[in-house]
């Protein structure tokens, strides 16, 4: 599961 | 941010620019294949839709932005500008057997069933596949020019980066996503022959040729 539903990474 | 993430995003762009320059400044896309490089311009841009939707960092969206920058611009160069240059006859691999599947399973395996989450899931599915075609037209040819050799190190070795973030994230900030890490073990275990080959040759001095 995302942090905070980001997709933080490239 | 982790060491590994930071250096994998690195090693990733090092492989990019690498691949540009060389196609650049030898004014030649000979041994690379087109195909790739549109699947690689497709996972960026079906990935970095979100950069209309959200901001996350200005490192974030800057590395998107010159990735699919650079992507575009490395087909650009194979398809339009240096297109003499560009060995059809030998980038073959039918690049329609692995878009339509993993389309399918986008749609089936995902996190959300939400058009930007399937799109992301295509993406990564995608990336984990988008190499086939470029180690399918060096094992047609049989060789690699060298400096091609060094784009594919990169390109491997960003995604075996990624892989120890994940066990980072997963330690330190209980984060994980399954189909990233699935996709992102499949990804660089296609690129093992490829750093076998790299290392006792290549790092050698050698040219790489196949068969080995």
């Amino acid at each position: 599961p995302q942090p905070e539903g980001k997709k933080d990474e490239l | 941010m982790n060491i590994f993430r930071l250096t994998g995003d690195l090693s990733h762009l090092a492989a990019i620019i690498i691949l540009l320059l060389k196609i650049w400044k030898t004014r030649s896309c000979a041994g690379i294949s087109g195909k790739s490089q549109i699947l690689f311009a497709l996972v960026f841009t079906t990935r970095y839709l979100d950069l209309l939707t959200s901001f996350i960092s200005l490192y974030n969206t800057s590395m998107k932005f010159i990735y699919i920058g650079c992507a575009y611009a490395t087909v650009y160069m194979i398809y339009a500008k240096f297109k003499a240059t560009y060995d059809g006859n030998h980038d073959t691999f039918r690049v329609e057997f692995l878009v339509v599947p993993i389309g399918g399973l986008a749609f089936l395996v995902n996190h959300d069933f939400s058009p930007l989450e399937i799109l992301w899931t295509f993406s990564i599915y995608l990336e984990s596949v988008a190499i086939l075609p470029q180690l399918f037209m060096i094992s047609k040819t049989g060789e690699a020019e060298t400096i091609t050799t060094h784009y594919l190190f990169f390109l491997g070795l960003y995604r075996a980066l990624y892989l120890m973030n994940w066990i980072w994230r997963f330690y330190f900030e209980g984060f994980f996503d399954m189909i990233a890490i699935v996709a992102g073990v499949v990804q660089t275990i296609l690129y093992c022959d490829f750093f076998y080959l790299y290392v006792t040759k290549v790092l050698k001095g050698k040219k790489l040729s196949l068969p080995a």
